[in-house]
């Protein structure tokens, strides 16, 4: 039975996509069958894991507006065995505007979410926008986690509360039974007092709920994206890469201690 | 008779608010008069510039919802001479739904530029949510000019052409005049090749409109919204600060050659 976690964070920046991308890569490595969903329009992990442009093809936007199209019809393999992708384009926006006027319009996605798709996967991934928007709160809905990645810096801090806040509505008035599983710190520089600044404050707040592991910062992380590439496959010996196999392992004895 | 400039870029994380909140603060000390309007319901501007949490106070969520309200009479004067604030906040997300449902709703932020807010700056700056959504198409019709910060790493790239067509749209469809204006390097890393590299293919396709002044990546920048202030405010000397006096040199010649 596939786990479902949303990655959110409406602070914009902060590495939702690529904690996304290659965590799910990572996982993959591990063995593990992983799909990951973009619901964000400016399909940036779509842009990296596709094979072919996609703004033609049908993507999240046809799963969400039409009740008989599956995921499964527009899954496609990546270049990494064991990952797979349910792409988003730009005219995910559209589905915003459209669904706003129906009725259950936070459940779009997770009606969309049969059996034979939970049960394909080990894990799935679904990378958000940086808003709380009604395809956020869709995506807050169908999951049965969230995991939010933050940067070492103060801003990305700021937004937690109100964040943590539409969760809880989620809870209470959509009746979702979606829970927080953690925090990740996608970039940390140690050379920056801020950056043990902002973790000490992290960690006071939410104890535990802190992934040990961190992702330092990297620039073949930065680049990666530009050869739509995966850390893995970009430079596979890299402390980026290191680093998100070592989350993966967190990953999986956390999700084995539930 | 002030010039209304909007900073958007659906990108997350790529400088908009330090763009803001810093330009602004660059072009007081100048002796210019500013006034920054906060529409991202994040509020990231607001926290660092308003001396008092404003969860309570009236905010642009008043004013967009309320056609007797004016800006004036949320207008807030901040610890910087010469750089004024109409506060936003989470409440502002509640806009963008009400305001779906309204005939006019692109056009609620220019209804309210009444010519008394216009007259009383020379630049009214305008902070934008990392979304293409309601508010920030009204940021758009409201606009005389809009000014795009980038990070100088590829995904901060791959949006851009969304980001120009939804001008488009507006310019089209809304009948509104906004002119983009430039692009802004908002953290350019000198030591990194894909900093050169994605410069070099900003200036092959965008070619003046590329601002000449970079800010270069420095932690100061990271720090000074921890404690929330302008840079000029944290650490005057630093090279953030410089490199934003010559962005405001930059600005006002390119304003005066109009
Ligand atoms: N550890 C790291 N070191 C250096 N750069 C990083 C690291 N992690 C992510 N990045 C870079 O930071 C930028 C922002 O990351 P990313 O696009 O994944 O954030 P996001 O939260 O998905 O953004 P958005 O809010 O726009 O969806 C990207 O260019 C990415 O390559
Ligand atoms: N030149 C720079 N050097 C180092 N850090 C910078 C620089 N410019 C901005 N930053 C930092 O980068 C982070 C992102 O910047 P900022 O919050 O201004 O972006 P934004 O586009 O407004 O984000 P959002 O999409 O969430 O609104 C902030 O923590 C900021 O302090
Ligand atoms: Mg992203
Ligand atoms: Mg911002």
């Amino acid at each position: 039975m596939g786990k479902i976690i949303t990655i959110a964070n409406e602070k914009g920046g902060v590495g939702k996509t690529s904690l996304s991308v290659n965590l799910g890569a990572a996982l993959s490595i591990r063995g593990q069958q992983v799909l990951v969903i973009d619901m964000d329009p400016q399909g940036n992990a779509s842009y990296i894991l596709s094979k072919n442009a996609h703004d033609e093809k049908p993507s999240m936007y046809e799963v969400l507006i039409d009740k008989n199209r599956k995921i499964s019809s527009i899954v496609e393999e990546t270049t990494t065995n064991g990952l797979s992708l349910a792409p988003g384009n730009l005219q995910l926006a559209g589905a915003e505007i459209q669904l706003i006027q129906t009725y259950g319009r936070e459940f779009a996605l997770k009606r969309s979410f049969t059996p034979d798709v939970i049960e394909a996967y080990d894990y799935v991934f679904i990378d958000t926008a940086p808003s709380l928007s009604l395809l956020t709160i869709n995506s807050f809905v169908a999951a049965d986690y969230i995991l939010i990645p933050v940067f070492s810096d103060f801003l990305s801090l700021v937004g937690l509360n109100l964040l943590l806040d539409t969760i809880n509505i989620s809870q209470e008035n959509l009746g979702s039974n979606v829970e927080v599983i953690g925090f990740v710190i996608t970039k940390y520089d140690c050379r920056e007092n801020i950056s043990d600044e902002t973790i000490n404050l992290l960690k006071a707040k939410f104890g535990n709920l802190i992934y040990k592991e961190v992702i330092r910062v990297n620039v073949k992380l930065k680049e990666a994206p530009s050869k739509r590439q995966t850390i893995f496959q970009y430079d596979p010996v890299c402390i980026g890469a290191r680093n998100y196999l070592a989350l993966a392992n967190e990953f999986l004895n956390r999700m084995n201690e539930r």
